[in-house]
């Protein structure tokens, strides 16, 4: 029937688009429970208008300088930062990125991890009086903790450096690509741990890594892991 | 031998049509983020004998309509299809709430011809 056929065409056009079937209609409730697009990925998306209509090598991301025909901003599901259970004056937030998401055929070209903090305001004056920081480690978990071992003997460090305090958000990128390739394989992804250590025995100051307003239910820490695919298939060289 | 030609319009001779695809029509509204719609277009015409160089006919195209001006019922005339078409970009959430961008080749139909 022209309904089955219509079905049948559609699936085929989705799994040229890289869906198994039609994602959930639930682009208003994802918008209205603040997942937004990332301006980065907006500011790309209009480029790329205009880079199509310039002739422009299509299968290029050029933001990233890499391959690639496939940006995705996958979301973070390692829950929200809590306190450490390795020491008293750390938080501690786990990260998870479902790396399966991407087909076999992909060709993974870039992972970059983006962590976001967002600290409680200072004052200015204080700011600059007591120069704050905060350190921070990243680690890959290599087994699941589930197995009796101790979550640190079940860490290596990836990453360990001082981010100051300051009024606005602070970032730090990572190049994760080498490690979210591994994390594609069945069984293999355990994510990773970041952790933040206050460096200084005053009480106030691990008041400083709280949100900014709990209210706005904002988490201390906001990480996304861009992944940059080639599917060699559907970028086919202009020289063909 | 003789041959008959109809009058061809410019009409109906072969070239790309416009062709907006709104996906509100097919119902991906709800998960494509942007475009909501795009300009496609399509080829549509007959590609007459003899084939002017407008219609961008290949050698065998150009032989084709000549050996159909002779046998009208068993050779058809050649198809009026895409041969230079753009990419389009576009956005949207997969089942796993992940925010895609993904490029296209060959979704805009810029130019046609006859093959």
């Amino acid at each position: 029937s022209p309904a089955e056929e219509m079905k049948s065409q559609e699936r085929l056009f989705l799994s040229a688009l890289g869906l198994s079937e039609r994602p959930r209609p639930a682009a208003a409730a994802r918008q209205a429970a603040g997942r937004r697009v990332p301006s980065a990925l907006w500011r790309m998306f209009r480029r790329s208008d205009g880079a199509e209509a310039g002739g422009s090598e299509p299968c290029t991301v050029n933001e990233y300088g890499v391959r690639g025909n496939i940006i995705r901003f996958v979301q973070d599901q390692g829950g929200s930062a809590g306190p450490s259970s390795s020491c008293d004056s750390c938080l501690e937030k786990q990260l998870f990125f479902n790396m399966s998401v991407l087909q076999p055929v992909e060709l993974l070209s870039l992972a970059q991890l983006e962590v976001t903090f967002h600290w409680k305001p200072l004052r200015p004056a204080e700011l600059l009086q007591n120069q704050r920081s905060v350190s921070v480690s990243l680690y890959r978990v290599i087994r699941s903790t589930l197995r009796g071992a101790s979550p640190q003997a079940n860490r290596r460090p990836l990453l360990s450096q001082t981010v100051k305090l300051q009024p606005g958000p602070t970032s730090l990128k990572m190049d994760l690509t080498a490690l979210a390739e591994g994390w594609r394989k069945p069984g293999r992804n355990y994510g990773l741990v970041l952790e933040l250590l206050a460096p200084s025995a005053d009480p106030s100051y691990s008041a400083n890594l709280l949100p900014v307003d709990p209210t706005l239910a904002l988490p201390l820490v906001r990480a996304s892991l861009v992944a940059v695919s080639l599917n060699p298939h559907q970028c086919r060289s202009r020289q063909r | 031998r003789s041959t008959f030609h109809a009058p061809l319009t410019p009409s109906s001779v072969c070239r790309a049509r416009r062709l907006y695809v709104d996906f509100r029509d097919v119902g991906w509204h709800d998960w494509i983020i942007a475009p909501q719609g795009y300009m496609a277009n399509y080829c549509h015409g007959e590609c007459p004998f003899p084939l002017s160089e407008s219609l961008n006919g290949t050698n065998h195209a150009i032989l084709q309509t000549l050996v159909h001006s002779l046998d009208p019922v068993g050779t058809p005339q050649p198809c009026c299809v895409p041969i230079r078409l753009s990419p389009v970009s576009m956005l949207y959430y997969d089942n796993n709430d992940n925010v895609v961008l993904r490029h296209y080749q060959d979704m805009v139909v810029d130019e046609c011809g006859c093959r």
